[in-house]
């Protein structure tokens, strides 16, 4: 099964 | 701000507001933009309305307008499609903005004002990415695609190589793909489908997520999905005239 990634996993806050 | 038609604008909220319930606008020289998450923290967008945009506009003074999208909605359903919008907010008052439409034809003006909130803003930093593929395509087929496809199962796999993209989907008790080649024998640019990559590879993402991107095929008539192994897609729509364009960065699902 997959997992939803989140967008955090990607990019930091500025 | 004043824009030549209010359709810009509807379709724009139309565009987020599924993902979006408040955001904030940041104001300064160059136009108008905005970068919010879902509250799900699956989806990045990000809208810009440059100058260009409009018909005349003025920022003097960097200004953020926190708006929430459901009165702004409601406000923006008195305009008419075609009527102009201009957008008023003063450095002195920053309660509220000002929403002017006029109808030229039947010389009607309307006016409204709209409650800023104070919105607690957070910018990501978007990494200039050296994408692996990106596609370019007619929005309106994306959009055909991406519904007809999350009908079928919840999970839409894009997958690139020399065969061209193929979009799957499984769902309990069907499968079905699509592929899709670059064009070779159509004349008009935004009716071309076009692929490049380095290495082939294969993503998936949540369709029901999809769906809600492909809104903003109203916005555009083409649509340019960039992917790389491990990274959100982007899904990116420029508006004509250079007016502008909003992206969508949608997080994969993985292992």
């Amino acid at each position: 099964t997959l997992r939803q990634s989140r967008i955090d996993d990607f990019f930091r806050p500025t | 701000a004043r824009l030549p038609r209010s359709a810009v604008l509807k379709k724009i909220l139309d565009s987020v507001k599924d993902l979006v319930k408040e955001t904030n606008w940041d104001c300064n020289e160059e136009g108008m933009s905005m970068q919010a998450l879902d509250t799900g923290r699956i989806v990045l967008v990000e809208v810009m309305l440059r100058e260009a945009a409009f018909e005349s506009y003025a920022c003097e003074v960097p200004m953020t307008l926190g708006i929430d999208m459901e009165p702004f909605g409601k406000v923006l359903r008195c305009a008419g499609g075609d009527e102009k919008v201009t957008i008023k907010a003063s450095r002195n008052d920053q309660d509220h903005i000002e929403l002017v439409f006029e109808n030229e034809e039947k010389e009607r003006m309307s006016a409204f004002e709209l409650k800023l909130m104070d919105i607690d803003g957070e910018h990501m930093a978007v990494p200039d990415a050296e994408w692996g593929a990106e596609i370019s395509m007619p929005s309106s087929e994306f959009k055909k695609i991406v519904m007809d496809l999350a009908e079928i199962g919840s999970d839409l796999t894009i997958a690139v190589s020399k065969l061209g993209v193929t979009f799957t989907a499984q769902g309990n008790n069907c499968k079905g793909s699509m592929v899709l080649q670059p064009s070779t024998a159509v004349d008009k640019k935004s009716e071309q489908v076009a692929i490049s990559f380095t290495e082939p590879l294969e993503m998936t993402f949540a369709a029901p997520y999809m769906k809600m991107i492909t809104k903003a095929a109203a916005l555009s008539s083409t649509v340019t999905l960039s992917l790389d192994e491990a990274c959100p897609i982007c899904v990116r729509y420029e508006m004509e005239d250079n007016a502008g364009h909003i992206k969508y960065y949608l997080a994969p699902k993985e292992d």
